[in-house]
């Protein structure tokens, strides 16, 4: 069988007229980047489900990205993430819902499907399960960036939308 | 939210899905990227899929498990199931998009949106792209 990788980094109304040359040139690099893990993986005959992994933490590491370190800010101000992986050949899955301080919180949902008997986990249990597995901790500061909290103030300060402000930005 | 699907040499598929979720959110809420069978699927008798968008919308419409259901039931190949439920989202008054592969080799995505920030690789070669007219 031939492999495939497909990513995506979030939708919405990106325009050329409002993306900068140099973020534009971030973001492609970064997709990019992403797509080079996951390939490495596929093409030295590994498993797909190492591959979404992989390409996904590096987006999850990219702050251009809602996920991970670049998480957009809760109405309180703080970053919340949301993950989940699934087996193709297995059915098997894992989830985690508004976890606070795993570096890779794909890395966590994994641990769920695997280390677990439950297939999603949240809140302040999920950062326990995740401490326990021994997965990489990241203080708050690490997820939080100057431009996600800008968005936060922007928000307030205009009284958007949430759907429109994450549909420009997230 | 960022996402990635795979097919593998061994013919299996699998799905991967990451947010930080909706700007000022409140309440604990949650989206569809956790719930397996909205933001995302994967099934090695029909496709795997990751979504982004509203997620909301991608819940009620269930669409990473529909997309899988209209390729392992009613033999749509994988863009025509990708557009099929996209159009429903797009029907309920949600935008965002999916990308998906099937055991079959197809490498597809849909959006509504006027952009989604995507790649696709193959032993071909890789290509990105991010505005909708790429």
């Amino acid at each position: 069988t031939d492999w495939k990788l497909v990513i995506h980094g979030g939708a919405g109304v990106i325009e050329r007229s409002r993306l900068k040359p140099e973020q534009e040139k971030e973001i492609r690099a970064a997709l990019d980047l992403a797509l080079q893990t996951g390939s490495k993986i596929l093409a030295s005959g590994g498993d797909s489900l190492d591959a979404v992994e992989a390409a996904v933490k590096v987006l999850e590491n990219d702050p251009n990205f809602n996920a991970g370190r670049g998480a957009v800010f809760t109405y309180d101000g703080t970053n919340e993430m949301d993950s989940a992986i699934m087996d193709g050949e297995t059915r098997n899955a894992g989830a985690v819902a508004g976890v606070t301080a795993t570096k890779n919180p794909i890395s966590l949902a994994r641990a769920v499907m695997e280390d677990s008997p439950h297939v999603m986990l949240s809140g302040e249990g999920a950062n326990q399960f995740s401490k326990e597995q021994g997965l990489e901790q990241a203080p708050p500061e690490y997820f939080a960036t100057p431009e996600r909290r800008r968005q936060l103030d922007e928000l307030k300060a205009r009284k958007l939308s949430w759907f429109d402000v994450d549909l420009k930005y997230g | 939210t960022v996402g990635a699907v795979a097919l593998d040499t061994k013919g299996h598929v699998a799905a991967a899905t990451s947010t930080g979720g909706l700007t000022g959110k409140r309440w604990d809420r949650i989206g569809d990227s956790p719930i397996i069978g909205a933001g995302t699927y994967a099934d090695d008798r029909a496709c795997a899929v990751s979504a982004t968008g509203a997620g909301e919308y991608f819940i009620r419409a269930g669409v990473a498990h529909e997309i899988c259901a209209r390729i392992r039931m009613k033999g749509d190949g994988g863009k025509e199931a990708a557009d099929a439920v996209m159009a429903e989202v797009k029907a309920l008054g949600g935008d965002g998009g999916v990308i998906v592969v099937t055991p079959k080799g197809e490498a597809t995505w849909s959006f509504n949106t006027p952009g989604m920030y995507r790649g696709k690789a193959s032993a071909e070669g890789r290509t990105v792209a991010i505005f909708g007219d790429e």
